[in-house]
């Protein structure tokens, strides 16, 4: 159990300080957890280094570097185990622009593993997705489904009603 | 294993019978809308019938207030259900059928119901299901709300079962 | 003593409830108070009942109904009692379009009492403000600041280095 | 009473002598810029130049990790020094001053230093002339991110310290 678990972590390690490096277009991350300790009950702690600055307590990145650090981790812990479905709501809220972009980027790098469905106000974000669903509510109070379509200024125009 | 389809009655805002169909060329789906449309409300009507029994991640202090609770002009309904629908055609479940649909029920009496293809079973039966597929209760699969620094900002045991799942 | 604060809240109260139908256009809030309790030490309560929908305990509402039911309440102890100058850091994050306008809407009507000062990505935002200072990082970690323009399609461009 | 001029040197990602300017007439500020990139540490400055103690509030857990801490090619400094002047045109401060700059240093030494119209005075001469203005640590004038819904998701004793700051 041990090696085996030492071997996941050394692969979620891999694969972080990798999307991390893609998200934030440079810069360092990796997992850390004490060498001699038992591997079975010690911490796991996240060291972080974005582009250009000195290495950072996670406690001083801004609210967008934050999220960004824990898009890498989630996004390595589904590349080191795929998940059949993921359901995400609303993890672009604290990016920029340009982080907008690189976090649909390597969204799409999923689509051939894993079924994603996310919830998200941003126009560039349902600009990635395939399918556009909208909850409206014709009754105040009562939701309903309808599928959607982004036209070109960013409107949305419900195209015909789901159910 | 993919989701082809959800089933929502009576559960938080959605009063009356909905569904949403999921294709499997479609790969990336977006929920969109104005705030407090019911957008959350559909990821927390697929956590509960997971099997999910925290109040705090389905955002309310007793069970029966994910039923259907009355607007202004309609009344509160009596009964929650929620049902999902799995292509289950790599067999990924271990369950004889390329398709599986699982169902909860909850009336406003506190009685709960789980189905799995129509038969009634246990809550433990559809957790045993989804065990080691990693879709299970502690995992990574779903990221509620404002929780996407919660990997990094939690503490460091928080951020081991979820390593642990992956193992 | 507590006849001040009996008013204050009585003031706050009256200001919420008209600030919160504003941004929902529609529905009521109030502070509630036990009434024979002693007022100098009892809990503050906040109910809320969106347009449409029944009286909602605050754990129920929506991540845009709760951040817009903090601004409503925030403004209304501004509109008690009028600080010199505001700072909000990106109050306006978990908003719709609909919301931000009504939320900028709002925010305009201080302008004749206070000196506000927003940090934001929101474009519609950005653009009912009268200034734009932007904070550029031209050496990796090292923060400067420009003075900059909003042009038609949602682009900044930067004006003239402040400093 | 109106926010005049911020100057910065030294504070957090402020390494060099950075300064901006604020005008009377302009009523509505926008801040805008990429992630990290110093939009929520020009607000710190204010708050530290106001006489923030907490380290929470700070983002930091040491005192001197407000103090530009270097890059990949610039050494870390040694002293943070942020300075605020404010228009005193309607003698909100109780000082004889149409204008008013308040000032705090701190070096790695970890001693620190505060300024009222360049002498030197303590942290209780800074906290006082804000009293009663709005302008307090407890009060509603300044919203962190992430923190707008703070007002009605607290406790009601948190709650109760904004409503007394405005009585
Ligand atoms: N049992 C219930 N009966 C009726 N309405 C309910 C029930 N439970 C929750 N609600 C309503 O659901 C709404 C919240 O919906 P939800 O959180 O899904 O919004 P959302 O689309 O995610 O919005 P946002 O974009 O702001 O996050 C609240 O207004 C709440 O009153
Ligand atoms: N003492 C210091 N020395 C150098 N850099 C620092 C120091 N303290 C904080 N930082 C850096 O400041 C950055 C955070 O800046 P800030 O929180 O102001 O960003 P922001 O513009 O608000 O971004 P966002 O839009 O994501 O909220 C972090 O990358 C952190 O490394
Ligand atoms: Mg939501
Ligand atoms: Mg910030």
């Amino acid at each position: 159990a041990r090696r085996e678990f030492t071997s996941t972590l050394t692969e979620i390690q891999k694969h972080f300080s990798e999307t991390f490096q893609e998200l934030f277009e440079g810069g360092q991350a990796r997992l850390l957890w004490p060498e001699e300790a038992d591997i079975l009950s010690c911490d796991i702690d996240v060291w972080v280094h974005p582009p250009g600055k000195k290495n950072t307590s996670l406690q001083l990145l801004s609210g967008g570097e934050k999220a960004l650090t824990g898009i890498a981790l989630l996004f390595a812990l589904l590349k080191t185990r795929p998940a059949p479905f993921v359901l995400f709501d609303e993890i672009d809220a604290p990016l920029d622009d340009a982080n907008v972009g690189r976090f649909t980027r390597a969204l799409k790098k999923f689509t051939e593993s894993t079924q994603m469905i996310i919830i998200t106000h941003n126009k560039r974000t349902m600009a990635a997705a395939q399918t556009l669903y909208g909850v409206t509510m014709p009754q105040k109070g009562i939701s309903s489904l309808v599928s959607v379509k982004l036209i070109e200024d960013g409107k949305i125009i419900s195209e015909k009603k789901v159910s | 294993m993919y989701l082809k389809k959800l089933e929502v009655n009576g559960f938080k805002t959605f009063a009356k019978h909905t569904y949403i169909e999921f294709n499997q060329e479609i790969k990336l789906t977006a929920i969109v809308g104005p705030n407090g449309c019911g957008k959350s409300n559909v990821f927390d009507a697929i956590r509960w019938v997971l099997g999910e029994q925290s109040m705090k991640m389905l955002r309310s202090s007793k069970a029966e207030e994910v039923i259907f609770n009355g607007t202004d002009t309609e009344k509160a309904v009596g009964m929650a259900s929620v049902s999902l629908t799995l292509d289950n055609s790599k067999k990924m479940l271990p369950l004889d059928f390329p398709e599986v649909s699982i169902q909860r029920k909850l009336y406003r009496s506190g009685e709960s119901e789980y189905f799995v293809n129509g038969q009634l079973c246990r809550l433990r039966d559809i957790l045993d299901l989804f065990m080691d597929t990693g879709i299970g209760r502690s995992s990574y699969f779903m990221v509620g709300q404002g929780q996407v620094d919660q990997l990094i900002s939690a503490k460091a045991d928080e951020r081991r079962a979820a390593f642990e799942e992956v193992a």
